[in-house]
């Protein structure tokens, strides 16, 4: 099964 | 302090409708440019951004920015004695602890008045990159609406390829599998019905259905959808508003 990413990993928190 | 006003209850009622089951407690951060809110779900899978502009109002004041800490549920318990018609009128003082929604009906001989209680919600900010996307594709939002809802009976993911062919949507599951491709179809009569891709380069993604199917709420708020992918980066699914937007991001799934 795909793994799942996580927004994280992609938008920086500010 | 915030003093806004809607013609049609509708439409705030569509939005929280879109985003209440993927987001519970979230800032409604009223400013000079309308009232934006950003919140990510739980698992930090997906994010919901939303921007009512300051346009879209029949009288919009907001002295400074105000966020409003606001559960969903409980609004939409509110919002459900607002007629779709109702003229509403949102109040706050700066740093409120309650939110006042007056509903006005068209003839003008019922007025509603409520107050929701606030909370302190600290949400994280996110930056989201300004991105170039490898293909963005428009379709009708209840096209995508029934993929989605069809695809996610066979399976928990959807792979999603953009090429200058079409779009195609594929999944694998116990029962079997599936794939629908939608053509370049820009439909001149009717463009709202129309398919069309702008291709910078094919991309091939994975996403899960659970937050596609989820996202799809959403459809009522316009016609079409706007799809933006590229490879290694979240999709953004876009239901653009007369007067706004609801933009949902989601992260993709890497496989093997």
């Amino acid at each position: 099964e795909h793994g799942q990413e996580t927004l994280d990993a992609f938008f920086g928190s500010l | 302090m915030l003093e806004a006003r809607l013609e049609q209850s509708s439409v705030l009622k569509k939005v929280v409708d879109a985003i209440k089951d993927l987001v519970q407690d979230c800032n409604f951060d009223c400013n000079d440019s309308g009232i934006q809110l950003q919140a990510m779900d739980n698992s930090h899978v997906a994010l919901v951004a939303m921007h009512l502009k300051t346009e879209g109002f029949a009288l919009y004041r907001c002295d400074r920015n105000i966020a409003l800490g606001i559960n969903l549920v409980s609004l939409q318990k509110v919002l459900r004695a607002a007629q779709n018609e109702d003229v509403m009128t949102l109040k706050a003082e700066d740093s409120p602890d309650a939110l006042s929604l007056v509903f006005e009906n068209s003839e003008n001989d019922r007025i509603s008045e409520y107050d929701l209680k606030l909370m302190d919600i600290d949400q994280e900010h996110l930056g989201i990159p300004e991105t170039e996307y490898g293909a963005t594709v428009k379709m009708p939002s209840a096209e995508f609406q029934r993929i989605c809802r069809d695809l996610s009976l066979l399976s928990e993911s959807v792979a999603i390829e953009a090429t200058k062919e079409g779009i195609k949507f594929s999944c694998t599951g116990d029962i079997g599998k599936g794939a629908v491709t939608l053509r370049q179809n820009p439909n001149v009569e009717k463009p709202e019905l129309g398919t069309t891709i702008e291709l910078q380069e094919p991309v091939a993604l994975t996403f899960s259905l659970k937050y596609l199917v989820n996202f799809c709420k959403a459809s009522g708020l316009s016609n079409t959808v706007t799809i933006s992918l590229s490879n290694e980066v979240p999709l953004l699914i876009e239901y653009e508003m007369e007067h706004g937007y609801v933009r949902f991001y989601l992260a993709p799934k890497i496989g093997d």
